[in-house]
């Protein structure tokens, strides 16, 4: 493997990126997903994590152009030159580049996306080009083989040069939502995502995925792509303690709330604001509210709804004006009944948590739809 | 050389200069391009044969010519 002159790398752990813009070839759930996986190919191995960003700049800028396209290396028409990445830094650092005249694919034929972005990636996170005619960082570009692991010893020993190995995972890459953390051998047994107990403290959107909280450890699960993520918290927030009790998200403001307790944390991407955390009666509760269960964001509406034992409260964003007093789950989500462990949105529907149930509740109907297992997000 | 050859010679000339020029920091001085085995393309032609791990011979052979047209990462293979 080879590094940059100087040795360029990232001096945190968690970083973002954003898809500028789509190429024509492919769904653009397609090349999210391919973006996805060729990052993970390197969080995998390395304690780096990442975070997608719709809008404004991010450490990683990916985007597709032919030609001249604002930087000093034009592409070349189709073949030749497929993408090219910058090394980590400001700016330009860690930019990716993908030639618009290719044809990408995610199959072998055409230019797989997935591979090519997994090797530029290398490139934005430190590493230039390798020797090595049989690891991702060869320069040459060998016909797309999706049952070879892309990475290669050279790879990882070079990735691992700059920033070490993952706490979570002994250099396998493979695509498991579990990753044995050598760390918590101490702790009881890693939860297990297919098991049919398998509860949750907090779950909620975060930047298009959907975050599933349960003791010190996330799962983050794009909606399109199959497997999931399994992190440390502590990986993203380090300050924040195990075992939140609620989380939600405003999508609008960027802003992901985060409970424990009588505090509430708030952050964005892996950073928490200034002046969290901050005391639950803040936002208008009175002071014998010891704990929220669950919460949720109603962008549509405006307003935030905070689940405590059968009861809620709602919150509404444009009166600023907390509800006087909290009212009956089952009177305003028919068929949910009882305490729940958490709550969150996607698309039209609510997706309450219960014990080992997940129900799901239709805003336009007001009823429950459907009763799902807890793991019906994930590959089981 | 015939006509086709040497068109064919020279398109292959053409290409090494580009694909040198843009992976590794060659920089054509305006001298005419003569085979010389100590001028500067020649070098450069060298070290991509020793990075790809071809027979350093300096000199643009058939495998030489092979790996030039494939695809590739667009950044270069040497610290620019």
């Amino acid at each position: 493997f080879s590094t940059f002159a100087g040795e360029p790398k990232w001096t945190k752990h968690v970083l973002t990126y954003r898809i500028v813009n789509y190429t024509p070839d492919l769904r653009p759930a397609d090349v999210n997903a391919a973006i996805r996986k060729a990052l993970r190919v390197w969080s995998s191995v390395t304690p780096l994590r990442f975070i997608q960003k719709d809008r404004g700049d991010a450490d990683i800028m990916i985007s597709f152009a032919a030609r001249d396209h604002n930087d000093f290396i034009p592409f070349d028409g189709p073949g030749g030159s497929l993408a090219h990445a910058y090394a980590p830094g400001k700016d330009f650092g860690g930019d990716a580049h993908f030639d618009e005249d290719e044809t990408w694919t995610k199959s072998t034929e055409g230019t797989n996306l997935f591979y090519v972005a997994a090797h530029e990636f290398g490139h934005s996170l430190g590493l230039s080009h390798s020797k090595d005619p049989n690891s991702l960082m060869y320069p040459v570009y060998r016909k797309y083989d999706p049952s070879v692991l892309l990475l290669h010893q050279d790879d990882i020993t070079g990735i691992q040069y700059l920033y070490g190995s993952s706490p979570n995972t002994n250099n396998d890459q493979t695509e498991s939502t579990e990753i044995k953390d050598p760390t918590e051998s101490k702790d009881p047994a890693l939860p297990n995502i297919c098991s049919s107990n398998l509860t949750f403290d907090a779950v909620t959107t975060f930047r298009g995925e959907i975050m599933f909280f349960k003791d010190k450890h996330i799962w983050r699960k794009h909606p399109a792509v199959r497997t999931a993520d399994f992190e440390l918290i502590s990986s993203f927030w380090p300050r924040l303690p195990p075992g939140v009790d609620a989380a939600y998200e405003i999508s609008e403001k960027d802003e992901t709330v985060i409970f424990k307790g009588k505090e509430f944390w708030v952050v964005r991407g892996d950073t928490i604001l200034p002046g969290y955390p901050q005391k639950l009666y803040t936002l208008g509760f009175s002071k014998d509210v010891s704990k929220i269960d669950a919460a949720f964001h109603n962008g549509i509406e405006g307003k935030t709804y905070y689940f405590i034992a059968d009861k809620f409260w709602s919150y509404d964003e444009r009166s600023q004006s907390m509800d006087k007093k909290p009212l009956l789950i089952r009177d305003a989500f028919p068929g949910i009944n009882g305490k729940i462990d958490a709550v969150f949105q996607h698309e039209n529907s609510l997706y309450f948590f219960s014990g080992r149930k997940q129900f799901e509740f239709d805003l336009n109907k007001k009823r429950v739809t459907r009763l799902l297992k807890t793991n019906f997000w994930f590959p089981c | 050389f015939p006509a086709n050859t040497r068109q064919t010679k020279e398109e292959g000339m053409q290409l090494i200069q580009k694909y040198l020029e843009n992976y590794y920091g060659f920089k054509k001085d305006g001298e005419s391009f003569v085979w010389k085995s100590n001028n500067a393309m020649t070098q450069k032609l060298k070290e991509m044969q020793e990075f790809f791990g071809l027979e350093v011979t300096g000199k643009l052979d058939s495998g030489t010519l092979d790996l030039v047209q494939k695809r590739r990462c667009g950044f270069p293979d040497v610290a620019g």
